[in-house]
């Protein structure tokens, strides 16, 4: 188990810690306001009122202890600064902040956040990635260049894997396929795709774009 | 390509809005602020100014002809609900709603909402579940109840496959291996996971749980 300091209990903030909290981390929650830390207080390790921008107190809170400090103030933007600075000073290896907009973001990257999440933008943009290529349901890149993508098959790709030559046409391989709640892994050539099949696709990401033109 | 109407250029409007027209989709983009429109109507197909609760209005429009209709409205819970239920009365396929708190969810879920976005709250999750196990880079749920993880390879992992045997004390297998930029499809038993592999694995959901616990 690990263990979180999540200072600001709004939306963003209240979800990362419970969650946190249910995957049975150990989670300290501060906020200034007291009606926060009342919803808040049964669903997490410890809650605390208090004001971040204060270093005596986090310094007391004792922030290099967290394998991560989430600061998810929104509206106040000087609060979510000084928190933010404060916790790197003293020591934080992981401080992820939230940003209400691009230009925000852009000031808490440079002040030494390792990591800035816009909630809303972010939450945006992959609706609209889910919703252009239904195909496609579901997306992973790895690290390296590759990536992986989950698509309901339909007539464009029913066929034999032998005659779709799916990795010279567009240099992407089937790993699994999924029928009726059976999973076959790396399917022999012979097999046969059919309408309403699950599939995995892997390959380079340029290769997975062509894929997808293809299917739009 | 498709087409989209979204109401409301907020934060998460926008997001949706401007991604899907950059995908190449035809975007109309509806909103009572003059200001939330001029700064999105060079980034979509059209951008009109105009009150979504007005059903003269969405009628004009044809929300029949659109693949989806994002109703990305937040604080004005009312307008939320009214745009909500004209664009389902006026036969919309695809109504998504975003919601404000979870109360206002399950509402917009009762009056025929197809699908509700809480934007703050399911990033907050997200973020959560990328926190607690940073060896599980990333995840994709299959429809069926198989899941895949990408894991990057520690010692609890290292060895021959053929010994780790991952399938039996798991119920998982190893689907693909990627190391330095070159990656392995279905490898053999004999092939040895080394530390900082980028591993995918496929399994059921609670074969992925079992080992997710054994990895944390
Ligand atoms: N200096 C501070 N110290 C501690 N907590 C603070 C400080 N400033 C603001 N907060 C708290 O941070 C929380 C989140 O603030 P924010 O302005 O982002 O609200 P919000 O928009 O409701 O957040 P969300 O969008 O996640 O719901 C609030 O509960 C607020 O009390
Ligand atoms: N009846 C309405 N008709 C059209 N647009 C509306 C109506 N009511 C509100 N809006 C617009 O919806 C947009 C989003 O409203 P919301 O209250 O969610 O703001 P927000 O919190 O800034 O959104 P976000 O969190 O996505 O940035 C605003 O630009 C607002 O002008």
């Amino acid at each position: 188990a690990k263990q979180f300091l999540v200072v600001g209990a709004g939306r963003f903030g209240a979800a990362v810690a419970t969650t946190l909290y249910e995957l049975k981390h150990e989670v300290v929650v501060i906020d200034e306001d007291e009606e926060a830390i009342e919803n808040i207080m049964d669903k997490v390790t410890h809650a605390l009122i208090a004001d971040a921008t204060d270093e005596a107190t986090l310094r007391k809170i004792g922030c290099s202890n967290f394998d991560a400090i989430i600061i998810a103030i929104g509206e106040n933007f000087e609060a979510n600064i000084l928190a933010t600075v404060a916790a790197k000073s003293l020591g934080a290896q992981h401080v992820i902040s939230k940003a209400k907009d691009l230009l925000s973001a852009r000031v808490l990257e440079r002040i030494g956040a390792d990591m800035v999440i816009r909630p809303e933008h972010d939450m945006g943009v992959r609706l609209a990635g889910q919703l252009s290529s239904p195909t496609v349901i579901d997306a992973l890149e790895m690290g390296d260049g590759h990536e992986v993508i989950e698509v309901e098959i339909s007539a464009k790709l029913c066929g034999r894997l032998a005659e779709l030559r799916l990795p010279n046409r567009f240099g992407v391989q089937v790993i699994t396929v999924s029928r009726n709640g059976e999973i076959t892994v790396s399917p022999h050539a012979d097999f046969v795709l059919q309408d309403g099949d699950m599939v995995l696709l892997v390959g380079h990401s340029e290769a997975i774009d062509k894929l997808r033109t293809y299917l739009a």
